[in-house]
C-alpha cells in the first residue's frame, strides 16, 4: 500500500488489483472472461482453466463455436474433425449428451478452508513445511481443488481419491471437462452472496451450457465474532429475501435447463461437543492447549469465526442451532415458492452430523472430520492412525463423504440434476488423453 | 479488541518459537530464528528483522522469569487490555496477570509507547 500511495503512476494499477481481489475475480485474466490461466489468485484452483486468455469468447462451459472445428472454444479439450465422417468431434462425442457445468455459491466450507496442521504443531514443523505458503496465501487459505463440490485433483496431501460434484460430472460426461466455478468466499453469508455472484459468476444465457448451481452457505448467517452474537445473525425474513434476490439474479444469467440446489445450514453444535476437551495442535508439545482454550481466547479477542457455536455456553450453542434451523426453513420455503424461468429448484438437507455419525459407526473418530487447526470447518485431513483404514475400506473423510452423500441423496430426490453417462467417454480418452489437464 | 487477530497471530508465533526452541534444546530466540529459516527464502528477511526487534524484550522476560507467549505479546504491545475488556490469554495466567507482568518489563508509559511505535514501524 505504501508503494501504491507513493507513486501516482501505480495508483491505477493498485486500484485495479484491489477491485479484482475484492470482487473475487481472477487476478490474471487478460480477456476479462473470469477464467484464468494460472492456478492461484482465483485462477484454475477455483474455475476451469481458460485455454485462450486473450479471447473472451473462449472459456469453459461455452457452447462450441462451429463445433470447435478449428479450435477448442469451450476448453474441454475436444476439437477438430473426424476424418472418416467429416463431422466435428464435438458433434460426434458431445452433442445431445446433456452437458452441465457446476457452480458453487458457497462459503469457506465450500471453498475448503484449510490450514496445514504441521504449521502450528511445533513437533511437526520442519524445513520445507512452509514451502507452499505463498500459494496458500494467494488462495486465501482455501483449497477448492480438493473441495467436495469442485475438487478435481489427487493431491499428495491426501491419501484418498478425489470425489466432488464436479468430478462426478466429469466422470459421467467428459464433455464437462473444466466446466466448474467455485465461488466460495471465506465469511460469505446470504447477503454478501448477492454481491459476489454479480461480479464473480460467469454464465451466459445464450452462449453457454446449462449449469448445476449449488447454493451452500452453511454457517456465516449465524456465525460472527461479536459478543452480542445473536443480534448480528441473519433473521429468517432477511435470509429469505437475500436468497430470493440471488435466485432472481440467477434467472437472468443461467441458461435454460439449469438446476439450482439450496442446501440446509449446518448444525455446528457438533464442533464443541466433539472437540472441547481435545488437545489443539498448538498444544501438541506440552498437551496444554485444548480447543476450549482456543475458542475462549478467540472469543475474548472478538475474532472467533463463530461465537455462537464455539462457546462453552450451551444455551448459546442451542440458540445458534435453533436460528440455523429457522434459516434453513426460510430457504426451504423460498424454494417452494419461487417461480423460476430458466432452472428448476430443489432444497437439499445436507447434514454433516449424519455423515459424522456414519463415520463414527464405522470405527472412525469424530474429531478427524473437523479441521484440526481452526476447529471449525469440515476437514479433508487424514490422521496417521486412519490411513490404513481409509486405504483398506471405502471410508473417506468429511469432504469426500459429503460429496458421496450429496450425490446419493441427489440421485434419489433430484435425478434431473445429474448428467447421464456419456457413451463416448472412452473414445474421448483415446482421442484427447487428459483433455489438456487442469 | 485487545489486539484482535494481530494478538492471536503473535501468541501463536511466540508459542511456536518457544516450543521449537525447547524441542531443539535452544533458547526462545533461537527457536524464532529456526522458525524464520523454515519459511520460503523471500519471507525470511522480514521474519529475521522482526526477531531482531523483539529479541531484547523476549530476553528480558526470560531473565525476569515472566515469559509466557501471552505476556510476551503484551510486552511487545501486539496484545493489549483495552478499557472495559478482560485480559485475553491462551495459557493459564501467571503472577498478577498479563498487564502487570508486561509492566515489569515496560514500567513507564514512555517505554510502552516506544515499544508500540517500534512494532508499528515494523508493520
Amino acid at each position: 500500500s505504501d508503494i501504491c500511495d507513493g507513486f501516482p503512476i501505480l495508483k491505477g494499477i493498485c486500484q485495479f488489483v484491489y477491485q479484482r481481489l475484492d470482487d473475487h475475480e481472477p487476478l490474471v485474466d487478460a480477456d476479462g472472461d473470469r477464467f484464468s490461466i494460472i492456478e492461484t489468485l482465483r485462477g484454475t484452483h477455483f474455475r476451469g482453466r481458460d485455454c485462450d486468455d486473450v479471447d473472451s469468447s473462449v472459456h469453459p462451459g461455452k457452447r462450441a463455436i462451429d463445433g470447435d472445428r478449428h479450435r477448442d472454444s469451450n476448453c474441454n479439450g475436444i476439437y477438430g474433425v473426424d476424418p472418416k465422417t467429416g463431422k466435428t468431434y464435438e458433434e460426434l462425442l458431445c452433442d445431445g449428451t446433456g452437458q452441465l457445468g457446476v457452480i458453487l455459491l458457497g462459503d469457506s466450507a465450500g471453498a475448503h478452508f484449510h490450514i496445514p496442521e504441521n504449521w502450528v504443531s511445533a513437533p511437526d514443523i520442519s524445513l520445507g513445511a512452509f514451502e507452499i505458503l505463498p500459494d496458500v496465501l494467494a488462495d486465501e487459505f482455501d483449497w477448492p481443488h480438493l473441495s467436495s463440490m469442485t475438487g478435481y485433483i489427487n493431491s499428495s496431501l491426501v491419501k484418498w481419491p478425489t470425489d466432488s460434484a464436479y468430478y462426478r460430472m466429469w466422470q459421467m460426461n467428459h464433455c464437462n471437462h473444466r466446466d466448474y466455478q467455485n465461488l466460495g468466499v471465506n465469511g460469505a453469508r446470504s447477503s454478501s452472496m448477492n454481491g459476489t455472484i454479480q461480479y464473480s459468476m460467469s454464465r451466459d444465457q445464450k452462449m453457454d451450457h446449462p449449469a448445476l448451481v449449488i447454493y451452500s452457505l452453511i454457517g456465516n448467517d449465524v456465525c460472527n465474532g461479536h459478543p452480542d452474537t445473536i443480534a448480528h445473525m441473519t433473521t429468517p425474513e432477511e435470509m429469505r429475501a437475500n436468497f430470493h434476490s440471488t435466485l432472481k439474479f440467477l434467472d437472468t444469467k443461467l441458461p435454460k435447463g439449469s438446476h439450482v440446489i439450496a442446501t440446509s445450514m449446518a448444525d455446528g453444535r457438533i464442533l464443541y461437543d466433539t472437540l472441547h476437551d481435545k488437545i489443539h495442535p498448538l498444544g501438541n508439545w506440552r498437551q496444554d492447549v485444548t480447543y476450549s482454550d482456543l475458542y475462549e481466547f478467540l472469543n475474548c479477542l472478538q475474532i472467533s469465526p463463530c461465537m455462537g457455536w464455539m462457546s462453552s455456553n450451551e444455551t448459546l450453542r442451542n440458540l445458534t442451532s435453533q436460528r440455523a434451523a429457522n434459516l434453513s426453513r426460510a430457504l426451504e420455503m423460498e424454494v417452494g415458492a419461487y417461480k423460476s424461468t430458466n432452472f428448476d429448484l430443489h432444497y437439499e438437507v445436507f447434514d454433516i452430523t449424519k455423515v459424522l455419525k456414519k463415520w463414527v459407526k464405522e470405527g472412525g473418530h469424530a474429531k478427524d472430520l473437523i479441521e484440526p487447526v481452526d476447529g471449525f470447518h469440515p476437514s479433508q485431513k487424514q490422521t496417521s492412525e486412519m490411513s490404513c483404514l481409509v486405504l483398506q475400506t471405502t471410508q473417506q473423510l468429511a469432504n469426500f463423504l459429503s460429496a458421496k452423500k450429496f450425490w446419493e441423496d441427489l440421485d434419489k430426490t433430484f435425478p434431473n440434476g445429474i448428467v447421464k453417462m456419456n457413451p463416448h467417454n472412452n473414445q474421448i480418452r483415446e482421442l484427447f488423453g487428459n483433455q489438456g489437464g487442469y | 479488541v485487545n489486539g484482535g487477530s494481530t494478538c492471536a497471530g503473535c501468541t501463536i508465533i511466540v508459542s511456536l518459537a518457544e516450543q521449537i526452541g525447547e524441542i531443539n534444546n535452544e533458547t526462545v530466540v533461537q527457536g524464532f530464528q529456526r522458525l524464520c529459516n523454515y519459511l520460503p527464502a523471500s519471507y525470511q528477511p522480514p521474519c529475521k528483522t522482526f526477531v531482531a526487534s523483539v529479541e531484547p524484550t523476549i530476553q528480558q522476560l526470560i531473565d525476569e522469569k515472566f515469559f509466557t507467549p501471552d505476556v510476551a505479546c503484551q510486552a511487545l504491545t501486539l496484545c493489549t487490555v483495552d478499557p472495559g475488556q478482560p485480559e485475553c490469554h491462551l495459557y493459564p495466567l501467571v503472577n498478577k496477570g498479563l498487564a502487570w507482568s508486561a509492566s515489569q518489563i515496560l514500567p513507564t508509559r514512555a517505554a510502552r509507547e516506544k515499544q508500540y511505535h517500534k512494532m508499528r514501524k515494523l508493520g
